[in-house]
């Protein structure tokens, strides 16, 4: 099976 | 204050169908541009943004930032109330504790007023970087609501291959195989059927179908929905909302890795 990646380690906060 | 009127009610009703599934609280964050949300699914892999123009309300007032903190499945409730068809008015003070619904139907002298109350919710905003695409694919919502339901079938995960030749959707699981491709064409009479690819180099990235298919909720609110892809950054899944004010539905779904 694969990894889910997080979309906050693409997004950084404002 | 916030005073903002749409036409149709349908419209508040399905976006708010489209993301209850992967969002329980947020804030709808009200200024003289309109009405936008943002928010990440509680396990942080995908993101919703919304933006409602104030040009998809007649009138729209708001002279502060308000920030609307709503728990869904209580907006849910009250927007039952409200028939499709119906003219809704949302209303908010400057530092509210209610948001206040009115549903007006305009055949039947009917006019039906909700208060609902809001709550403090520190939610994080992330930065969605402006990004070129190497693949952006327009096709028909309902077309790709389709693909992702009937994968979802075979396997958990899809991988979404775009090269010149087209688009392939593919899945594999302990069944077996399945795939779907399209090419790009245009359908000349009706427009809404095209699939439009638009190329500046392969990509080829998996991506969980439970997300894919909670996206599809949008589905009725829009005929076509665009998908953009690049390598190693999130899918883009977008819906226009009320035609040609630039107001939208989008869906942003990080990538799996490894295999």
């Amino acid at each position: 099976s694969s990894n889910q990646r997080s979309i906050s380690s693409f997004f950084t906060p404002k | 204050m916030l005073e903002s009127r749409l036409e149709q009610a349908d419209l508040l009703k399905k976006v708010v169908e489209a993301i209850s599934g992967l969002v329980n609280d947020c804030n709808f964050d009200c200024n003289d541009s309109g009405i936008a949300l943002q928010a990440m699914d509680n396990s942080h892999v995908a993101l919703v943004s919304m933006m409602l123009k104030a040009e998809a309300f007649s009138p729209y007032r708001c002279d502060r930032n308000i920030a609307l903190g709503i728990n869904l499945s209580s907006l849910t409730k009250v927007l039952r109330a409200a028939q499709s068809s119906d003219i809704l008015t949302l209303k908010a003070e400057d530092a509210p504790d209610v948001v206040n619904l009115v549903f007006e139907s305009s055949e039947k002298d009917r006019i039906s007023e909700y208060d609902l109350k809001l709550m403090d919710i520190d939610q994080e905003h992330l930065g969605i970087p402006e990004t070129e695409y190497a693949a952006s694919i327009s096709m028909p919502s309902n077309e790709f609501q389709r693909i992702c339901k009937d994968l979802m079938n075979i396997s958990e995960s899809v991988s979404i291959e775009c090269t010149k030749e087209g688009v392939k959707f593919a899945a594999a699981g302990d069944i077996g195989t399945g795939s779907v491709t399209l090419k790009q064409h245009s359908n000349v009479d009706k427009p809404e059927q095209s699939v439009e690819i638009d190329l500046s180099e392969p990509v080829a990235l998996s991506f969980s179908l439970k997300y894919l298919v909670n996206f599809t909720k949008a589905t009725s609110l829009a005929s076509k929905v665009k998908l953009s892809l690049s390598n190693e950054v999130p899918l883009l899944v977008e819906y226009e909302l009320s035609g040609g004010n630039s107001s939208y539905l989008r869906f942003y779904l990080a990538p799996k890795i490894g295999d």
